[in-house]
């Protein structure tokens, strides 16, 4: 059975990435262009100068993503993923070895913008954060009900271009609260930085949950 | 070889639907929220009358889609596909099941949206249109280059509000060009009506490439 194990490597990842060497690991995944490097992009940018950051992105092709990390001076790891619709924790595991987790604090794994593949194969993260952007339409979150519900946070994206769609937001977060109950939703603006605070306070939050 | 024989099953397709019955066969796929479903509105709120016009949709969960459809009063085949992250030749073939190839004149096909899966799983159409729009960035489509080979022509759509997300279009239309040379791009807003005329045409000009 691959699916499980597949959660077995990811079980062994996060024992060794965030119990072992202490380090803060949240994915994120989500739509195709939803916002999710500009997201982590941010997170990064507002860091304290000392807190050392990774990124593993995964994308079908290119260093795209990759290039807008490394111009902020932090270490990434680039995984093309080809006709591979997700990361999975075999990736990851080789991803990491391009790293120095010795001298790591934080590390954001960036999934393929996927909405349906990578709900089965978490990566040993702490966090998993659904990034949706309001430009979908305010009908995506009940269009993948799994993933929503395989995941740990959700970002509503873009919020500050939602009525050029007549995104209606407070839908989008009751059809969240409905599918999965225990999550919480985030509006946010990565574009002007917008909703940040909020979104870091529960990774910090994440990071803490299991010391 | 199980690609191998969804590529024979959508070519039995493609002779039953297309060629048996005489019907015009278009597949619309593409990115999470890309405007598909508006598109495909749109083009069935200009046909003529006398058009019989049958719609497949796949969707991973739920009706939305097919609802939208049949307001317009178009026979739809709702498919969920579940975990299955993309729609394959079976599905199809099981949805065809439910509707009235006798009485169709355009059977148009709406894919999961999904940017990796779909690229080698051929539903038998006679057009396959890739739609992203503008709000995804202007990086989609080099970041996708085996979709685009994949496909028949590109739509770019949302132009009307790819200003918001600083989207050069020149850029990404000059990219389709760089990464499949025959590939036709069409600009629409599905939202303003803006450039569907262009578009109907090529899928005219597809109809008539074999008839
Ligand atoms: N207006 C607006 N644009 C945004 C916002 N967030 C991101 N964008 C733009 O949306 C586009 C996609 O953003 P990315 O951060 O590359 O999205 P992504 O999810 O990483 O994309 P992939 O990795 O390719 O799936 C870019 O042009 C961004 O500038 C936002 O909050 N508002
Ligand atoms: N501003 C603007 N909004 C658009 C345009 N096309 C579609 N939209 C909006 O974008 C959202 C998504 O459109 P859909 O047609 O549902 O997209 P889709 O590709 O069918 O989505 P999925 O089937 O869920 O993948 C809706 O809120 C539409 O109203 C456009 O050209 N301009
Ligand atoms: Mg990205
Ligand atoms: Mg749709
Ligand atoms: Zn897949
Ligand atoms: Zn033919």
């Amino acid at each position: 059975d691959i699916l499980a194990q597949f959660a077995e490597q990811a079980d062994d990842l996060h024992e060794r990435v965030v119990h072992d060497h202490g380090i803060f690991v949240a994915e994120f995944l989500g739509a195709t262009g939803s916002g999710k490097t500009r997201l982590i992009e941010r997170l990064i940018e507002r860091a304290p100068d000392d807190e050392e950051i990774g990124v593993i992105v995964g994308d079908v092709a290119g260093e795209d993503d990759a290039t807008r990390f490394r111009e902020l001076g932090v270490s990434v790891a680039n995984v093309n993923t080809g006709k591979e619709c997700h990361l999975d924790p075999g990736l990851v595991e080789d991803a990491l070895a391009e790293l120095d987790l010795d001298a790591l604090d934080t590390l954001y794994i960036e999934n393929v913008g996927n909405m349906v593949c990578p709900a089965d194969f978490p990566l040993g993260a702490q966090a998993r954060v659904l990034v949706v952007s309001a430009t979908e339409g305010d009908d995506v979150v009940r269009k993948h009900p799994l993933l929503f519900q395989a995941c740990d946070g959700a970002v509503i994206n873009k919020v500050d271009i939602a009525d050029a769609v007549n995104a209606d937001l407070d839908l989008m977060e009751s059809d969240v609260s409905e599918i999965a109950p225990e999550m919480p939703t985030f509006r946010t603006s990565a574009e002007h930085g917008d909703g940040l605070d909020d979104l870091a306070g529960y990774l910090e939050e994440r990071g803490h949950v299991h010391a």
